[in-house]
């Protein structure tokens, strides 16, 4: 997270660690057995990673007071559409993580809301991506031990696919953003989501009740002036995470 | 050698001189023994006789004796004047044994013509009860009635009288006995006249385990007794009425005892009198009734049933508990109860208790509790609030439902929608909120 803040303890109980073969990323709790999180972040070489390389961790916000042990998966279910293998077509970036034992929720784990039907992504909506993944303090990027978050509005799709182009200008390869991604951020740079984020939430608040408009996916570097952080928007992939749950 | 049976006697038989229809020899001496079984006459009858005539027999002699005595001598022939001929009249034996001699001299003067007789001779039953009394004194054979039979005779009695072991004479009859029927009349021999003779009778009354005795004497009561300032002494004569557990009642004296009430199901009556004294006697009407039981009393939070004024043998009773009880005996929970009354008098069984029924602990909610709002130990009318672990979980459909402990021991829903609450996580709202104050 750049630009961001410590998040002080049960602000953001929803949010996860996900530990997979020595990488960090992000992730949420939908349910009392279900983790949503980034598609990317549990395939590897086009293959869905084994669970027991999967380590969850939830209800902290600093790393080096890790006192419980991690939930494993039980299995994992990524979006049937997600074909990455170059990593540059991030479409359909989710993915859910069943868990074997039921979660008991208290004040340091709980679950955020999923979008509501007719949920909208109204632009310039504030809203608050967190994680524990590369952080920027004194010009220097490091890896936080901290759970950070930092509010950022939602980009205007025009704008963001706008500033996407730009870049394909300058770069020879670029995702797509496509309409199952909305942007976040600031044009000024400054305040992003980051590497190590990837999987975690980003949330927007309804009548003080907090739920997932997006999961944390792609962007070019992290906080730079003219550039957004990209998210899986959530409110597409209802219908498959609704089926997902009750299928398993 | 061992000696052959006797012969069985014969019912009927023929005698005859020897050589018959042959001349006899001289100087004979025959014999014939006769004898026909016990209870039986001998009826002997010639057919021909024709033996050498002389005054008085005496040359040629059939002689028919009973034992010693001389029943006939007979000789001569139907026509002759000399000698004397049975006839067609047969001869009828005393007894049942007749003995025939037939002597001869040596000389036969129509040898050629006297061949001697020929008799046939039949059992005939002797009627006893006709027979003249014996001379020894003993009285006639049976002292009230006599049957005679086919070789033999039997003693009978008149109404009221038995025969006694004798087999001849005839008392007056007790009327005595084991007397198992609900009600009846006894009275003692003779009643109400005294008997001829002294009398030892015994009256059992015995009925169903279950039934008790009640004796009525009637009131023409008499017991020869002896008087005195402590009432009447039964000396000689009395009616002993003895009671299973209790001490004997000697009855006796001209005051009936009136009704007795033995409370057993056995009574017994020795009725004696002697040569002594003279008592009219007694009578009575005996009655049995169901035994009574205790009223079985009421039980708490229940009720028992029928409700009656009196319990009798044989009677049962129910118990049941109010909605909301359970029957329990001996600590132990019943689904119904029944008891009989019995034959001693008792309840078969003790009466239950009715105990408050429970509904047992609520079921517990996952993420959740429940909280007691009245009521006692999960008993019945008990009523409980289930509520989740709030902020993390409320219940579903958000309406607080509560349950009673009700008559059929579970806990049911004051909603009829929801049986079962269910806590559902609540999501997006953390207990802390980010906050930030400078701008």
């Amino acid at each position: 997270i750049i630009g961001g803040s410590d998040a002080p303890d049960d602000t953001i109980p929803w949010q996860v660690m996900l530990s997979i073969d020595g990488g960090r990323g992000g992730g949420m709790v939908i349910g009392d057995r279900w983790i949503m999180t980034a598609a990317h972040n549990v395939m590897h070489d086009g293959n869905v990673v084994p669970n027991e390389t999967v380590r969850i961790y939830m209800g902290l916000t600093n790393v080096n007071t890790l006192m419980n042990s991690p939930v494993y998966a039980a299995s994992i279910h990524t979006h049937p559409l997600y074909n990455n293998p170059n990593l540059v077509d991030f479409n359909h970036d989710i993915a859910l993580i069943k868990i074997q034992d039921p979660i008991t929720f208290n004040s340091s784990v709980m679950p955020i809301c999923l979008p509501a039907e007719g949920a909208t992504y109204v632009t310039g909506t504030m809203g608050l991506v967190s994680g524990f993944g590369v952080t920027e303090t004194d010009k220097r990027r490091i890896l936080t031990n901290k759970m950070k978050y930092v509010q950022v509005p939602v980009v205007e799709q025009q704008a963001c696919s706008d500033s996407i182009t730009l870049l394909k200008k300058k770069k020879v390869l670029v995702p797509i953003l496509t309409n199952n991604m909305f942007c976040a951020g600031v044009p000024e740079g400054g305040k992003d989501s980051c590497q190590g984020d990837s999987g975690g939430p980003y949330a927007l608040r309804d009548d003080g009740r907090f739920w997932a408009a997006g999961i944390v996916s792609w962007g070019f570097d992290c906080g730079q002036r003219g550039t957004y952080g990209v998210y899986t928007r959530v409110i597409n992939y209802i219908d498959w995470i609704n089926k997902t749950m009750q299928e398993n | 050698c061992w000696r052959l049976p006797d012969p069985e006697p014969l019912m009927h038989g023929a005698v005859q001189s020897p050589q018959y229809p042959e001349p006899y020899s001289p100087n004979l001496q025959e014999q014939w023994d006769l004898s026909v079984p016990e209870g039986y006459q001998i009826r002997l009858t010639f057919t021909h006789l024709d033996i050498e005539a002389s005054a008085g027999c005496y040359y040629d002699v059939l002689t028919v004796l009973y034992d010693a005595k001389i029943l006939g001598k007979f000789c001569g022939h139907e026509n002759s004047a000399d000698g004397h001929h049975p006839g067609n009249e047969p001869i009828l034996s005393p007894g049942n044994r007749l003995t025939l001699t037939f002597q001869t001299d040596g000389n036969n003067p129509e040898r050629h013509q006297n061949v001697g007789f020929s008799a046939q001779y039949q059992a005939i039953d002797m009627d006893e009860c006709s027979a003249p009394e014996p001379e020894d004194g003993s009285g006639p054979l049976c002292s009230q009635i006599c049957l005679n039979t086919l070789g033999s005779y039997l003693c009978s009695c008149h109404h009221g009288y038995e025969l006694r072991p004798d087999q001849r004479s005839c008392v007056l009859s007790c009327g005595g006995g084991i007397f198992d029927e609900p009600e009846g009349h006894l009275f003692s021999p003779g009643y109400p006249n005294p008997p001829p003779h002294a009398v030892s009778c015994q009256y059992i009354i015995s009925v169903e385990s279950g039934f008790t005795v009640t004796l009525n004497f009637t009131d023409n009561f008499h017991i020869d007794s002896a008087d005195t300032e402590q009432g009447p002494i039964c000396l000689h004569h009395w009616l002993q009425v003895t009671i299973p557990d209790n001490e004997p009642m000697k009855l006796c004296g001209g005051k009936s005892p009136g009704l007795i009430v033995t409370n057993s199901n056995t009574v017994r009556l020795d009725y004696h009198i002697d040569d002594e004294g003279l008592s009219n006697g007694w009578s009575l009407d005996y009655s049995t009734y169901r035994v009574k039981c205790p009223f079985p009393g009421n039980v708490a939070k229940g009720r028992v049933t029928p409700i009656l004024t009196e319990y009798l043998y044989r009677d049962y009773i129910s118990a049941r508990c109010d909605q909301g009880y359970k029957l329990m005996m001996d600590g132990q929970e019943v689904e119904g109860f029944s008891t009989m009354c019995q034959s001693n008098g008792q309840w078969h069984l003790p009466l239950p208790e009715c105990h408050i029924i429970d509904c047992g602990e609520p079921e517990p909610l996952l993420n959740g509790g429940v909280t007691f709002m009245s009521g006692f130990q999960n008993q019945y009318r008990s009523v409980v609030q289930y509520h989740c672990n709030e902020p993390f979980y409320s219940l579903l459909g958000g309406i607080n439902v509560v349950f009673t402990c009700e008559s059929d021991r579970k806990w049911r829903s004051n909603n009829d929608i929801i049986f079962r609450p269910t806590c559902i996580p609540v999501c997006g709202k953390p207990t802390q909120l980010i906050s930030t104050y400078q701008r």
